[in-house]
């Protein structure tokens, strides 16, 4: 058996079935319960089947590309997979909707193949246990059709003790043993012990397994489906509380939603009141005019990075613009205390993004007046936008910029005829809601962008990703989830950047060059070392 | 058999390796191309796995092996036991 190292932190966890409308939606969750029963009877385990997205482990039925970066491949071959402890997906079960599964358990497959099995080894994972090489175990990496009900053969069961220590056995006045059967291998049975109920039985045999005499048998299985009735009204009553609390929350949000709305139009009634203030006063403060730009001609034929239609396909409200000074309505952020929305080389001077300002690095370090507000700049940029999420010079040496499910194009401060357009237009899913990285990697040259556990490479020839996207972020080894920003500077080397600390990448051994990041301050914006600051170096 | 083994290209084996972690997925991005002694050590580790004779090459019963349905999870971080100016895919050395 092999422990990969994850495992979860509790015994007793949750479960919810995703796809509850779907025609076997009932024999799934049977066999669920089944399969998790078998792992609870060999550990500490417990489990509780709940309607909720919040359950440690989602079991979900679906279909190819399903947006974790490890697409199923249809009927055979992968049947399916499931992710080892831990928070978000983090034990979760995916099965390929298009197998034919078998949802009575049978050792026939040519009805299909039998879900009870698989369902077995892929909660395995989502306890922890890695693939097995021994091919009698459930954790071997290939289907078998084993009969599995109650019994769990010594590889499994040794490693989920392992992780998560054996049933406590209650002792009651009959203690169970083991006993060797006199067939001809000598095979030590496995105790099958219900802890939770002490064995009753007329003629308290010593070394009694309730489930070995048939006539007391029988009248154990009414009791077991009686028990089995009352858990599942119980599991009924549950998922109704359940249901309840989940209106009560969804009624909550819709009140906070109203009030934000309110607050923003307060907002904006308020910087109308400023704006008509500003506009009576004499203008006493130089402003800054933009030095007038002439379109350049070629611009429109210039090859832009996604399709680049001639109209704008997206009836945007054009953006009428005033060459007024902006009050920042935010103020700056600490240049020696912040993460990075976004960072890039830009025209090979090194600019650093954070909510509506900007820094500039050159060659003889920040410039002074900095930061300012990134729309000085680029004045096309939306005036309402919080944060730039990413941004990236292409390889026409344009300015790229992503903001919430949009990007903007700039030919250096002018915006291509065009944009903004909808990440969509770049081939991406439309559920995404932003990207958190957009960067040329030095090995080869290529363009990525990165969006919480995935990411994505753009195809240069058509502007849009490639097809056999996206893939796991766990590529870029060390790197993690849901970084901030990432970027190719003037060594060639691609950095990459998450809070307060950044990772050089080592592009030779594909992960990052020291695991613990380095702090982001003093590399890049050449802030002094304060007291409590160790030198990375010399550590 | 030999239909088997030609139905299963260099680049499925490739792919099929790659994908349960026999070779590192880095190969997907970067292309790098492995060794011929590379590609064997990948090979009769799934074999071993697998639990089929280990010859390293794409015999038949790999063939058939790599056809069959299993778990989309990779089979646990093999120590790449690539030479030491290839790429070093793990902390630990080959058991």
């Amino acid at each position: 058996y092999v422990l990969q190292g994850a495992k979860w932190d509790k015994t007793d966890l949750t479960w919810s079935l995703v796809n509850q409308s779907m025609a076997d939606a009932d024999k799934i969750r049977t066999m669920v319960s089944r399969a998790l029963r078998v792992w609870e009877t060999n550990s500490k385990l417990t489990f509780r089947e709940v309607y909720s997205d919040q359950a440690d482990i989602q079991v979900l039925f679906a279909r190819r590309d399903h947006g974790d970066g490890y697409k199923f491949d249809g009927p055979g071959q992968v049947l399916a997979h499931a992710f080892y402890p831990g928070v978000g997906r983090g034990g979760d079960a995916h099965f390929d909707a298009e197998e034919t599964w078998e949802f009575d358990a049978s050792n026939d497959d040519s009805r299909g193949t039998n879900f009870l099995n698989v369902a077995l080894h892929e909660l395995g994972h989502s306890l922890g246990l890695g693939h097995s090489s021994d091919s009698n175990a459930v954790m071997f990496p290939w289907y078998q059709n084993n009969e599995v009900d109650g019994k769990l053969p010594d590889d499994d069961r040794i490693g989920i003790q392992e992780l998560y220590g054996a049933k406590e056995k209650v002792w009651g006045p009959y203690r169970p043993v083991t006993t060797t059967s006199t067939t001809t291998t000598t095979t030590m049975r496995t105790l099958t012990y219900y802890p939770q109920q002490r064995p009753t039985y007329p003629n308290h045999y010593p070394n009694y397994y309730p489930n070995y005499y048939p006539r007391e048998r029988d009248r154990e299985r009414e009791r077991e489906q009686e028990r089995e009735r009352e858990r599942e009204r119980e599991r009924e009553r549950e998922r109704e509380r359940e249901r309840e609390r989940e209106r009560e929350r969804q009624r909550k949000r819709q009140h906070e939603e109203r009030e934000r709305e309110r607050e923003r139009e307060r907002e904006r009634q308020r910087d109308r009141e400023r704006e008509r203030e500003r506009n009576r006063e004499p203008l006493t403060t130089t402003s800054t005019t933009r030095a007038p730009t002439t379109r350049s001609t070629t611009a429109a034929t210039r090859r832009t990075p996604a399709t680049h239609p001639t109209h704008r396909p997206y009836n945007y409200p054009t953006v009428h613009r005033h060459n007024k000074p902006h009050k920042p309505r935010k103020p700056k952020p600490d240049n020696c205390m912040t993460s990075y929305d976004a960072i890039s080389m830009i025209r090979r001077e090194l600019f650093i993004f954070r909510g509506q300002f900007l820094w500039r690095i050159g060659a003889k370090g920040l410039y002074n007046g900095y930061p300012t507000e990134t729309r000085r700049h680029w004045a096309a940029l939306p005036e309402d936008f919080n944060k730039v999420d990413a941004v990236y010079e292409n390889q026409q040496r344009q300015i790229v910029f992503f903001i919430g499910r949009q990007y903007y194009v700039f030919d250096s401060v002018t915006l291509a005829p065009g944009y903004p357009q909808p990440l969509t237009s770049l081939g991406l899913p439309p559920t995404l809601t932003h990207v958190d990285a957009a960067f040329v990697w030095g090995y080869n040259n290529r363009t990525y962008l990165t969006s919480g556990t995935l990411y994505w490479r753009i195809d240069d020839n058509t502007g849009k990703v490639e097809l056999d996207y996206p893939r796991d972020m766990s590529f870029w080894a060390g790197v993690g989830y849901n970084i901030d920003a990432a970027f190719q500077y003037t060594n060639g080397k691609t950095y990459f950047f998450k809070n307060l600390g950044y990772w050089e990448f080592n592009d030779a051994l594909i992960k990052v060059a020291h695991a613990r990041p380095k702090l982001s301050s003093r590399r890049w914006m050449q802030c002094a070392r304060s007291v409590n600051d160790v030198d990375e170096e010399q550590r | 058999r030999s239909n088997e083994r030609s139905s299963v290209s260099e680049d499925m084996m490739y792919n099929y390796l790659m994908q349960f972690d026999y070779l590192p997925k880095s190969d997907l991005e970067t292309g790098a191309l492995r060794t011929e002694e590379q590609l064997i050590d990948a090979i009769s580790k799934l074999q071993e796995f697998g639990n089929i004779p280990v010859t390293g090459k794409i015999d038949s019963a790999t063939a058939k092996l790599i056809q069959l349905p299993r778990c989309g999870v990779g089979d646990n971080k093999h120590a790449y036991n690539f030479s030491p100016d290839n790429l070093d895919h793990g902390p630990r050395k080959r058991r």
